[in-house]
């Protein structure tokens, strides 16, 4: 691990006398693999390395009988501090019904995490409406359907026919009387660079209030990560992200990536396909998974 | 990008950054850098066109790899297996029209028993394409609904069966071993089958699709690879460490939603579309 890396490598350079600026960098080009190899962007690893090395350098590392700790602390301390922030919940509107909307790429897990988060707040006595407004995917609406009959939550729908701005509007008119305290949309996967579908999500915030916008990214994402962020947050503007699919074995440095670019909090994260498969996210432990 | 006349420091760091941030991976990348260093030390490469068409040269030898011939079975089975989400029922939807196009009576089965919808979704690509379904119902079990499926394609003189199967990340054993189960009772409803086992790829995967790619070879040996979602900005680069190492050629991809969006892999425009 880099810890052990790390270690040899201040080992074998200690054996050479004083440490210099240059040994420093020798070894965070070590740290620099590992991130990238995590999958954080290019551009926010080398941000990321310039910082740690200015905080190295200034921490007076190079005369540490420990230089190898010294250089892993302040790595984690910087990603913790990226990734960080206190543990960020969905902020619920006191005197109307609170709604929320999640969006993002084809297949992220959209659509499984509205109803985890349902099923999370249901548990918390929170009367919920789930809103179909996929209106292109096969079975989409079927899909959310069958979710919300398994946790007993409600499901609105007007079919594929009607634009997904009108379907919340319509909701919401129908959640007010029935005491619904939170509204869940759901919307069709799409692709950043899709201009007739990124305007359709503008189109819902621009029609109706939407308290909270999250972007679902897959745990697995790669570099593009931080493209498709950065797309969605320009045009349609987000509060908060949520990363899928950490039940698998991917690093995950995605959630760098667009942390550091978006600036977004990372609200959830999702560990598996089961609807109670739903946790927060802690800054500390995704520090120490992106370090492998 | 890449319009220097020389070939100095500046002009690896593009090229590294472009290798990177295309999911290529720091092995090849920095694999590739050294070797451009070499080259134009030796002075055989002198500009940056030169770089460009070594490199390009480069790739294509790493994507043409020797496939071996399969006996072309009746029905032809084809197994799609994948992670979650990456387009699996999708891509199976797609398949089916391009079979159905060139005349062939295709069938799918309805293996994914497990996601809320997953059947009604395959239902609706099978009514699209005209092709035949066969499904149990939702939490059956998925290797009995492959075996009925493949005894009913076969008396029906099916030319293709398409199996859907649940999306898996490669991680969960028990989960894999289901497949290995699908794949046995294939077997077991006809020996003579031999299934051709494809594996879909996200191409906005980062260096997890590797590690997947490796896990679902080991267990039910892949044949072939599907890079979908090619339409986005993601480069798919991760196809390079997947072929280079494990010798399993990319055959189609996915470039949209619709029944059309599949196009034969040609390493060449996808090289290009890389330094694009
Ligand atoms: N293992 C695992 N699978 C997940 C997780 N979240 C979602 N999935 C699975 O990922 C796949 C895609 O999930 P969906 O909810 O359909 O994704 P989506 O974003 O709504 O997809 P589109 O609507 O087509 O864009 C399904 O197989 C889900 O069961 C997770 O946290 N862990
Ligand atoms: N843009 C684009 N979207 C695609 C492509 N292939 C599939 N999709 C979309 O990706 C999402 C997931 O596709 P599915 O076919 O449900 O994926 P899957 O692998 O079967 O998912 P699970 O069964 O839940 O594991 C859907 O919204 C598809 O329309 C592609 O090539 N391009
Ligand atoms: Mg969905
Ligand atoms: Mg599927």
């Amino acid at each position: 691990n880099l810890t052990e890396k790390l270690g040899d490598i201040f080992d074998k350079l200690k054996g050479k006398g004083k440490l210099t600026e240059k040994d420093l960098d020798i070894t965070l080009r070590e740290v620099k693999l590992v991130l990238l190899g995590a999958d954080v962007n290019f551009k926010v690893v080398k941000d990321f390395i310039k910082n740690v090395k200015e905080k190295s350098l200034g921490s007076e590392i190079l005369k540490s009988l420990s230089p190898g700790h010294q250089v892993i602390k302040i790595v984690n301390e910087e990603l913790v501090d990226i990734l960080g922030g206190e543990n960020e919940k969905i902020i619920f509107n006191s005197n109307r019904v609170t709604k929320i909307m999640l969006v993002g790429l084809q297949g992220s897990g959209k659509t499984t995490t509205c109803a985890k988060i349902a099923y999370n707040y249901k548990a918390q006595n929170k009367k919920i409406l789930l809103v179909a407004a996929d209106i292109y995917r096969p079975a989409a609406i079927k899909q959310l359907k069958v979710l919300g009959d398994s946790i007993g939550v409600e499901v609105f729908s007007m079919g594929d026919k009607e634009e997904p701005w009108k379907i919340l509007k319509a909701a919401e008119e129908y959640a007010v009387p029935k005491g619904i305290d939170l509204i869940i949309l759901d919307t069709a996967g799409r692709l950043h660079i899709d201009e007739n579908l990124m305007e359709e999500l503008s189109l819902i915030k621009q029609n109706n209030i939407v308290d909270e916008t999250l972007l679902v990214v897959d745990a697995m994402t790669g570099q593009d990560a931080v493209n498709v962020a950065d797309k969605f947050n320009e045009k349609i503007g987000l509060s908060g992200l949520i990363l899928t699919k950490l039940d698998g074995d991917a690093r995950g440095g995605a959630a760098l990536s667009i942390k550091k670019v978006t600036g977004k909090p990372i609200k959830y994260i999702g560990v598996g396909e089961k609807i109670n498969q739903l946790e927060s996210f802690y800054p500390d432990r995704m520090a120490s998974r992106i370090l492998g | 990008i890449l319009n220097f006349g020389e070939i100095d420091a500046d002009t690896l760091e593009e090229l590294e950054e472009l290798f990177i941030q295309s999911d290529i991976g720091t092995n090849i990348t920095f694999d590739l850098i050294e070797k451009i260093e070499k080259q134009s030390i030796l002075g055989k490469l002198k500009n940056s066109d030169e770089v460009i068409s070594f490199l390009k040269k480069e790739f294509i030898k790493t994507l043409e790899i020797e496939t071996r011939e399969k006996k072309s079975t009746k029905p032809s089975v084809t197994l799609v297996v994948g992670v979650n989400g990456v387009g699996k029922t999708t891509t199976i939807g797609k398949l089916a029209h391009h079979l159905k196009k060139g005349g062939s009576k295709v069938m799918m089965i309805a293996g994914d028993t497990f996601r809320a919808a997953a059947i009604e979704q395959l239902e609706i690509w099978a009514k699209r394409t005209d092709s035949v379904i066969v499904k149990h119902n939702e939490g059956a079990d998925s290797a009995s609904v492959v075996f009925d499926g493949i005894n009913s394609g076969i008396s029906k003189n099916m030319d293709f069966i398409l199996i859907d199967t649940a999306g898996r990340l490669h991680n969960k054993v028990n989960l894999m071993k289901e497949l290995e189960k699908i794949k046995n009772v294939i077997k077991k409803a006809n020996d003579n089958i031999e299934i051709e086992t494809l594996l879909v790829i996200d191409s906005t995967s980062g260096q997890n699709g590797l590690i997947q790619a490796r896990s679902f070879k080991q267990v039910v040996d892949i044949d072939g690879i599907i890079l979908t979602k090619l339409d986005g900005t993601a480069k798919g680069g991760i196809i390079f460490p997947i072929v280079s190492e494990l010798k399993v050629p990319v055959v189609f991809i996915g470039v949209g939603e619709g029944v059309d969006d599949l196009r034969f892999f040609d390493s060449e425009d996808f090289i290009s579309a890389l330094f694009d």
